[in-house]
């Protein structure tokens, strides 16, 4: 493992570290997507079907549980906490899950690297991972007051995906036949829907002003 | 095709 990987493993894990201490200490899901959060809970069920059969390694294993717990746990917060519920804000959270899900199914089923069960849910879970982000960067834009840690944890993700890039450019040079089209394109895909949120972020800290995305 | 190779990312 490099340090691109790893350093990438470490920010998503700052991410969902982030989002759990604002739901779980200031008991409010103000700002965050649960359609985003769903969708996310749903990557990491098809991604990780293959957790009990193929053992990589045990920090693969402890992370793949990590990002699954949380998942569920933000989704559970959001629909059944008695208190951070009544926070969500559902009236500017109106993205459909179906218009993701279903095209990235489809997708995964008509492009793959092999068309077994295991592999078409996995790209399927690589395809939908892409977009999943983009309830949420709608909702940002419908927030009039984005608070700190709903920024710092859209920052953590887009992070987490650059520096993917990186440690994927890096294997390509140092490891032979590490070659995944289908993986690295959609892995870019991911981070170009961030450039637009890192433009704002990095000016309203540049400034010191509040993070606000324009309408 | 080793299956780990591929999937060894999260």
């Amino acid at each position: 493992m490099n340090i691109f990987r790893f350093s990438g493993d470490m920010t998503h894990l700052m991410s969902v570290l982030v989002l759990l201490l604002k739901i779980h200490t200031i008991k409010s899901c103000a700002g965050i997507s649960l359609k985003t959060q769903e969708l996310y809970a749903l990557v990491f069920l098809a991604r990780y079907l293959d957790i009990v059969t193929n053992f990589i390694s045990l920090y693969n294993t402890i992370m793949k549980l990590i990002f699954l717990g949380s998942s569920f746990m933000i989704v559970w917060y959001i629909r059944r906490h008695r208190i951070v519920r009544r926070s969500y804000d559902k009236e500017h959270d109106t993205f459909r899950h179906l218009f993701l899900v279903l095209p990235c199914f489809i997708l995964a089923l008509l492009i793959n690297e092999r068309s077994a069960f295991k592999e078409i849910m996995w790209t399927f879970s690589l395809y939908l991972e892409a977009v999943a982000i983009l309830p949420q960067l709608v909702l940002l834009q419908r927030t009039k007051n984005i608070d700190n840690l709903t920024g710092q944890y859209v920052f953590f993700l887009g992070a987490y995906r650059a520096l993917y890039i990186c440690n994927w450019i890096y294997r390509y040079f140092t490891e032979p036949h590490y070659v995944h089209w289908i993986t690295w394109i959609s892995g870019l895909v991911q981070t170009l829907l961030y450039a637009d949120f890192f433009y704002y972020y990095f000016n309203s800290w540049k400034n010191n002003v509040k993070l606000q995305l324009p309408a | 095709e080793d299956e780990d190779e591929d999937h060894d990312e999260l």
